[in-house]
C-alpha cells in the first residue's frame, strides 16, 4: 500500500464523516441529495460483496464495513431520522438515465462475465456518476453550504489520490486495471469545475452560490 | 491474480 492509496482511503472517509456529522450536528440534510447517498449505498453494496467470498487484510474488511455503515447511517437520516429537511423538490436527478446505461456497460465492458465480477464492474462505474445528482441540486439551488463543500472536496480529493495511487503501482508493480482507471478519470473530471470554485471562494471564506 | 489486486483497494 502507498502513500497515495492511505491518503485517499483517509480522505474517503473524511468525507463521509463530514456528512455525517454535518446532518446529525444541524439534524438537518437540506442540501444533500439523497439519491447521490443512495447510489453510492449501493455502489459499496454491490463492491463489498466479496467480504463474505475473499478475505485481503484486517484493514481492507474493516474499512469496507465502515464505508458501509456510514452509507446506510447516511440514507437512513435523509429518508428516515431527519426526512422532513429533506429536499425533494430539488433532487430531481433522474435516476434512470444513470442506472440503465452504467447497467448495460457492465454487462458489456468487464473482465470476466461472472456474477461478482459484473457486480463489481457495475459499481465501479456507478462510482464514476454517483455524484452527478448531488452536483445537479447544487446547480439548481445555485449554492451549497460549506460544510457540504467540505464533504464534496474531501470526496472529490479522494479521486484524485486514487488515480496518483494508480500511477504509483504502474510504476512500481507493472500493475493497472483499465476499468478502474478510466472511470476514476472520468469521475475526478466531474469534480474540476467545484474544485475550481472551492479553491476561488470556499477558501477565502465565501460561501459556494453560482451566479 | 489481476482480479484479486484490484479488490485489495476499496
Amino acid at each position: 500500500m502507498n502513500i497515495f492509496r492511505i491518503l485517499g482511503d483517509v480522505s474517503h472517509l473524511l468525507a463521509m464523516i463530514i456528512l455525517l456529522v454535518k446532518i446529525w450536528r444541524s439534524k438537518s440534510c437540506a442540501g444533500i441529495s439523497g439519491k447521490s447517498q443512495v447510489l453510492f449505498a449501493i455502489v459499496f453494496t454491490s463492491r463489498y460483496l466479496d467480504l463474505f467470498t475473499n478475505f485481503f487484510s484486517i484493514y481492507n474488511t474493516v474499512m469496507k464495513f465502515v464505508f458501509l455503515m456510514c452509507a446506510y447511517i447516511t440514507v437512513y437520516l435523509i429518508y428516515g431520522k431527519f426526512r422532513k429537511t429533506f429536499d425533494n423538490e430539488n433532487d430531481s436527478f433522474r435516476l434512470e438515465f444513470l442506472l440503465i446505461p452504467v447497467t448495460g456497460l457492465s454487462f458489456l465492458e468487464n473482465q470476466s462475465f461472472t456474477p461478482l465480477e459484473i457486480l463489481w464492474t457495475f459499481s465501479i462505474y456507478l462510482e464514476s456518476v454517483a455524484i452527478l445528482p448531488q452536483l445537479f441540486m447544487i446547480s439548481k439551488t445555485g449554492e451549497a453550504e460549506t460544510i457540504t463543500t467540505h464533504y464534496l472536496f474531501f470526496l472529490g480529493l479522494y479521486h484524485a489520490l486514487y488515480l496518483a495511487n494508480w500511477i504509483w503501482r504502474y510504476q512500481t508493480e507493472n500493475y493497472y486495471d483499465q476499468i478502474a482507471v478510466v472511470s476514476g478519470v472520468v469521475q475526478t473530471i466531474f469534480y474540476c469545475d467545484f474544485f475550481y470554485l472551492y479553491v476561488t471562494k470556499v477558501l477565502k471564506g465565501k460561501k459556494l452560490s453560482l451566479p | 491474480n489481476i482480479i484479486l489486486k484490484k479488490k485489495d483497494e476499496l
